[in-house]
């Protein structure tokens, strides 16, 4: 039974989708059967790996609104070892239109188990927000990854997520625990970089991941090429970065 | 009576807050009464302005969910044109919580009509989603500010962001326009943020402001003091910016 791990953080901006796409696309080149779910309506974890929104092809808003079969909804890459569940624009109205469904945020975990046998990893990027959709990833994942990018407002936020993490393992999912916590954007030159990770380290230790993801523009180029930086620029720190991540979770 | 301006954009990190902010101080510094509404869960840019969230305090959640009159809500900062209605975790709730309100869009827009004659901008900061808050927000403002940040994914998501703007204003706000596009986070060494700016101001040309916020340390570090930067640190790039996008704005 693969593991279901959600990428997670209400604070907008941090490296949630970056971190989904790199991390799957590590995993998958560690010759690990990967699927990524995009359960943000932006759909750019679907961009990252060069999915692009069609109408008409079936992904998450599907899946969590009617009773299409789950393997209908997964999509190929460019990568052998790396599937997807897109999302698109009416994943938008799933917020409102699911608040009246019974078990509401069971919806996701039900559709994942009916595969979860079939990969080695299931990764959910989660939209900035906590709301219904963010609450189905928490609930069928076993572990959330948090990425934390080194800047104080993202410090201020984390406190609220594993509030928010805490109550859904006590009420809805009793196995759920802290994968580990990524600090992103790191830039060494910068005092504010070097103070963050000093909290955060002092505050949660054994929770924070020993990789640090540097501030790297080859990460931020890579979508506009519809590829994950460890294929559009494998020798970058960025991707670098995120290959080190694989290995780390790997052991 | 006073205009109602809404930072607002789905894509998370773009600088909404930063933007609130430091428009706001800038406005306010320019002798124009502000009153900022913080309406993202978040608190961030209460805490920006150094409004801790204390629990008692009454801000936005019990503005949009109890019949507390408006001023009860109303706060002071430390600059003496500058008031805030804060935000607090409980706001998370709210959206659920609203869901089943009748006339739940314009909960907002009437409680601010209430005191808009006392201020010459009222400047609402909104989280990184297009739910319930920030469709108040759309509904109770005449005009948007949209920042986005010179990155790919910033870029992709527009379109959605224009597109919501225009079905709000077809069916509950006919008024509503959106004030213009601000590039912020620009960085003149990577190519990436030049193309942005190229495309940005190919589509929506007229629609940019012509002041570009650019990548700055100090507008990332003013929030741990709980100042805006153009207090924190008046003389750096980032303050100039926002500086000079008040200037822009009054004309
Ligand atoms: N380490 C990095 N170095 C440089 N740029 C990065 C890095 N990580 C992410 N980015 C860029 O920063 C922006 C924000 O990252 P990303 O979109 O992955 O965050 P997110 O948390 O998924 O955002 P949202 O909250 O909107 O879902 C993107 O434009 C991305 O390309
Ligand atoms: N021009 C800039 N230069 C450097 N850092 C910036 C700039 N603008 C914003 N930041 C920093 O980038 C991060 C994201 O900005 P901010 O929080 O204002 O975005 P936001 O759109 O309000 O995010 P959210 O979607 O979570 O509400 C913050 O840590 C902020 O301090
Ligand atoms: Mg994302
Ligand atoms: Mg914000």
């Amino acid at each position: 039974m693969g593991k279901i791990l959600c990428v997670a953080n209400q604070k907008g901006g941090v490296g949630k989708t970056t971190t989904a796409v790199n991390l799957a696309a590590s995993l998958a080149i560690s010759d690990q059967r990967v699927l990524m779910v995009d359960l943000d309506p932006q759909a750019n974890a679907s961009a990252g790996v060069g999915v692009r929104g069609q109408d008409g092809i079936p992904g998450t808003y599907e899946l969590l609104t009617s009773s299409i079969e789950t393997v209908k909804t997964i999509h190929t890459t460019e990568l052998e070892n790396l599937h997807l569940i897109p999302s698109g624009r009416d994943l938008v109205g799933a917020q409102v239109e699911l608040v009246q469904a019974p078990r509401r945020e069971y919806l996701l975990k039900n559709a994942l188990v009916k595969v979860a046998d079939r990969y080695d990893y299931i990764l959910i990027d989660c939209p900035p927000s906590l709301g219904l959709l963010t609450l189905n990833a928490l609930v069928a994942a076993q572990t959330v990854l948090i990425p934390m990018q080194c800047e104080y407002y993202a410090l201020e936020g984390l406190g609220q997520l594993l509030h928010t993490i805490q109550r859904v393992k006590r009420k809805l999912n009793p196995g759920l625990d802290v994968e580990g916590i990524l600090l992103t954007m790191f830039d060494g030159r910068n005092n504010l970089s070097r103070q963050v990770v000093a909290e955060v380290s002092k505050h949660f230790g054994p929770k924070v991941f020993k990789t640090i993801i540097p501030r790297n523009v080859r990460l931020s180029e890579a979508p506009s090429h519809g590829q994950p930086a460890i294929i559009y620029d494998p020798r970058s720190a960025g991707a670098q970065g995120y290959l080190g991540l694989a290995k780390e979770m790997l052991g």
